[in-house]
């Protein structure tokens, strides 16, 4: 956004679904 | 201010609806391409084809469980372009990129025909 300063995260935003229970 | 962007969030999200897809969890319909059954999500399927947002935004067809499509559209076109809606990779296989662009053009996936264009294009050029 312009004016706002962005920090950039590299690594994984939200936990990963496994493939199977 | 400032704010911390989460530069993988995007396919962090696709992946998870991937795996939704492959475990058949909250999939809502099924879509039939001779005789074949692929599952998936409409939210999925319509932020990515124009022809499922033109279907399921359609209020009569919206509820559909079930979606046949033209017996003319290849399954295993189909199949590539639904893996591309969930994965971002379009997978090419030489026999099939005239399949999987006449599929796009049904899908009214746009991009992805002008792709396949450029692709036998630059192999008509090699």
């Amino acid at each position: 956004y312009d004016g706002v300063a962005t920090i950039k995260e590299m690594g994984r935003s939200i936990h990963e679904i496994p493939k199977q229970d | 201010d400032s704010c911390i962007q989460f530069t993988r969030h995007a396919s962090d999200v696709l992946l998870n609806l991937n795996r939704l897809r492959s475990r058949d969890i909250l999939t809502d319909v099924t879509i039939v391409v001779n005789r074949q059954q692929f599952r998936a999500h409409k939210t999925v399927l319509m932020a990515c084809s124009g022809l499922f947002y033109s279907i399921f935004t359609d209020p009569l067809k919206c509820s559909l469980g079930a979606i046949t499509l033209d017996p003319k559209v290849d399954s295993d076109g189909f199949a590539i372009l639904l893996d591309f809606m969930y994965t971002s990779r379009l997978t090419i296989r030489e026999s099939l990129i005239l399949a999987i662009m006449n599929t796009a053009v049904y899908l009214q996936m746009d991009h992805v025909v002008d792709t396949c264009h450029r692709f036998i294009k630059s192999s008509d050029d090699r």
